[in-house]
């Protein structure tokens, strides 16, 4: 299976809806510094079930589109990130809409195919298709690459002991 | 629980070797070795995992005595060799090229452009995303204060070259 | 012992405004904004400082919230500011240019090139180093298992093309 | 004042003796991965009174030149770093030259312009022209760089208590 494309709307510097794909084997995503890129990371990341502490330092909060001039406290605005997955190896195309919100009073929100489902279906529909949102072996973020090499010890048993 | 870990195990480091010295052999030169180790082989949880890397022509450092560039190839075989045990459906990378000179950002370019498995990659450098399916270009829209996206096909770039 | 840390303060923090707004002005736009404060002003050393970076048209932002791209351009201004006032003869750098873009690249290039300070900078960014005065090209001779080291004064090519 | 040339013998991955320089008022240093330049900024570092254990969690003895079958322990070579700094600005030229040795077995030495002196003496000299080893503000080490933005509070207070 592959990522088709991504739908973000509110989601960090992102404002209203913006479409984002088709995602080919292999994409890059460029542009320059500050203009969205590892946003966009984040947007992956917290579709596909990571938790937003683990984004950049943020709270749930911080995650929802906001002007320079306004107050994160009194943001009225409903985020959401969509991700279509595709898997034409299955009989009959399989095509999956995960969807992960944030409503306006900061409640979160989780959809499969447009049907809300608990965090916990959520995060089993994502294991069914090889993702392990609490490992994230499938995710370097900016700056961690190096220190993937440095673990040792207990902690690449730990690692691998999730992965198997 | 043990067997499920070394199924685990012993796929992934067998993987990691040849995908370890494909990534850093260069034009006429051998690629690097690259090993994991149990330190308690009758019990695997009770010891540690060891993972050690050997640039070309080196031996027996330590991990936190290669340089920056050796560092991140090092850190991407094991990714990708985990990758061939776990088999996620794609990859996204944040800009990983960043220690890498001019040789290494083109082997692991090559390493994604060939793999099987999905990636998306963030990168600064020309030199990695030439060899891209399809560029996202994203840019800062300032009055309006959003970051907007443009989508470029390379594939049909290509097509049209030949 | 307040008297030195006060004067300390006062010039880096005057400084830190110019320099980061220089850095990171663009053409046609202008340059963001920084400063430096003290959480206890009555007794400094009671309170921590908090340095603050806005990237041009952006306000308010934790340091922690900003981009690669960006925290590295506030590093550097606030490293630019302290060594305007405590003056060390020469400044060495590595690799600092890794997380810039090719306009920031620039920026800071040309910079350290207009900058009073003796700068030696290790960089593997060609549009980084084009404008320095002399070349330190480093190779590892495998065979003689040692680094080895040639020199170029790029000086001398800017004369030849004048 | 600035440096003008460097000379190491058997430091890190330089074998022998190796002249660099001259140094200009911009320079740079280029070359592949794991060629040998942040070697070089350890051993600027190094002559400059930095503590060992801030290079790379090296002791004094992974600082020394070893080819990949020696053993460590029996490495029965003396390494040096010597840095040369000129002040035109004072009148008549002031050249000093810092060299920091391990000797064979292991010892640390101390020379200004060829004289042996205390470790404590090395340090004032090098406060004579303004470098603080301890402080080490005038040094970016690989990687780094981004942690020095994100320094707040008492860490950056006292951070300016030094270099006050
Ligand atoms: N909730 C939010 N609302 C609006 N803008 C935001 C929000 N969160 C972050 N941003 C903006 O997003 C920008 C950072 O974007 P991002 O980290 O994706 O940049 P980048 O393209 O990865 O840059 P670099 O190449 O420097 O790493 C910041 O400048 C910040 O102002
Ligand atoms: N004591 C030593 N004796 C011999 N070689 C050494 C010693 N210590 C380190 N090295 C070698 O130096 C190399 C690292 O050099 P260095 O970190 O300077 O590379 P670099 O040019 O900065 O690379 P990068 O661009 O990847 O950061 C290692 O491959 C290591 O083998
Ligand atoms: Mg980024
Ligand atoms: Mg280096």
């Amino acid at each position: 299976g592959r990522v088709h494309e991504m739908v973000v709307e509110n989601f960090k510097s992102y404002h209203d809806r913006v479409r984002i794909g088709p995602f080919k084997k292999f994409t890059c995503i460029i542009g320059p510094n500050g203009s969205g890129k590892s946003n966009l990371m984040d947007a992956v990341s917290f579709v596909l079930g990571v938790q937003a502490r683990q984004l950049r330092g943020e709270r749930l909060r911080d995650l929802v589109y906001r002007t320079e001039k306004e107050d994160p406290k009194k943001n009225q605005r409903t985020a959401s990130v969509e991700l279509t997955y595709v898997d034409d190896a299955v009989e009959g195309d399989q095509t999956l809409v995960f969807r992960r919100l944030i409503t306006r009073s900061g409640e979160a929100k989780f959809q499969v195919n447009n049907v809300n489902v608990s965090q916990a279906d959520y995060h089993k529909r994502l294991e069914g298709i090889n993702i392990l949102s609490k490992v994230r072996n499938f995710l370097v973020f900016q700056g961690d690459v190096e220190a993937t090499a440095q673990r040792q010890g207990k902690d690449l048993t730990a690692f691998f002991e999730q992965i198997s | 629980r043990k067997e499920k870990f070394m199924e685990c195990f012993q796929k992934v480091s067998a993987a990691i070797g040849p995908v370890y010295s494909r990534l850093t052999a260069n034009t006429g030169a051998d690629g690097g070795s690259a090993y994991l180790d149990l330190e308690d082989t009758e019990d695997p949880f009770n010891g540690g995992i060891k993972y050690t890397a050997m640039p070309p022509a080196k031996r027996f450092r330590d991990m936190h005595l290669l340089s920056g560039g050796e560092k991140t190839l090092a850190a991407m075989a094991l990714l990708f060799a985990v990758q061939a045990f776990q088999r996620p459906p794609f990859m996204v990378l944040d800009e990983v090229d960043a220690a890498l000179d001019a040789n290494n950002v083109r082997a692991l370019s090559k390493y994604v452009e060939q793999a099987d498995c999905q990636t998306i990659v963030i990168s600064l450098k020309d030199r990695f995303f030439v060899r891209a399916d399809a560029l996202v270009g994203v840019w800062k829209n300032k009055p309006q204060e959003t970051s907007s996206i443009l989508t470029l096909d390379l594939q049909k770039y290509q097509e049209s070259v030949q």
